[in-house]
């Protein structure tokens, strides 16, 4: 899960 | 998405903006390196490359097509747009792609979250993208002529990079499980690398001067 949010930023 | 996040993401868009600007009203790109925007592209290329596989937000899905097809553009205009070439500085802009991509394809297979191959090359576009303004900064010490807009490009360049370091600490603080080394340091780096041009952009504001970067 914590590599998952990361990809949320451009 | 936090209020410096979009201020980041804004900032971005704007640079991009002022520099088609530049390219497709003035029809100049002088003082613009290709190397620089070349690796732009490459950048976005190797980050986007889950555009159609992971959705996260129809913003997020906008965004990483005007960012792949702004930098594909300003390439193309550069490259091919004849107006537009004859203003290149082509003796000037020297600086090598693999000097700058060598070190992060290699840096990106040996430190990364993951080993598979969407994020490695998600890595490997952090760390070029941490570096990819140096062929740019070259070219502005070289030429020492710095138009207005090529000064706002980059300054607000340099802002996206500040406003993201903010995000990060403001995520840091609000959400569990928000620790991304990588992305932080590569984005540290990446920050720092505008501080000498931050410095006399600022300068040349105070005393409302033409910014002109020391030999």
């Amino acid at each position: 899960e914590e590599s998952e949010n990361a990809h949320d930023e451009l | 998405m936090n209020i410096f996040r979009l201020a980041g993401d804004m900032t971005h868009l704007a640079s991009v903006l002022v520099l088609l600007l530049k390219i497709h009203t003035i029809k100049s790109c002088a003082g613009v390196s290709l190397k620089t925007q070349e690796l732009y592209v490459i950048v976005f290329a190797t980050r986007y490359l889950d555009i159609f596989t992971s959705f996260v937000s129809i913003y997020n899905s906008l965004m990483k097509l005007i960012f792949l097809g702004s930098s594909f553009s300003i390439v193309w205009y550069m490259r091919y747009h004849k107006a537009v070439h004859r203003t290149y500085d082509r003796e000037q802009d020297t600086f090598r792609h693999w000097f700058l991509m060598l070190p992060c394809i290699l840096l990106a297979l040996l430190i990364h979250e993951k080993f598979t191959f969407f994020e490695v090359m998600w890595t490997f576009s952090l760390y070029l993208e941490a570096v990819a303004i140096l062929p740019q900064l070259v070219l502005l010490q070289r030429t020492r002529n710095i138009d207005n807009l090529t000064g706002q490009y980059i300054f607000l360049l340099g802002g996206y990079r500040g406003f993201y370091i903010l995000n990060w600490i403001y995520r840091y603080f609000t959400e569990p499980h928000y620790v991304h080394w990588i992305t932080w340091i590569s984005g540290l780096v990446q920050t720092l690398l505008y501080a000498d041009f931050f410095y006399y952009y600022f300068l040349s504001w105070k005393n409302n001067k033409k910014l002109q970067l020391p030999a």
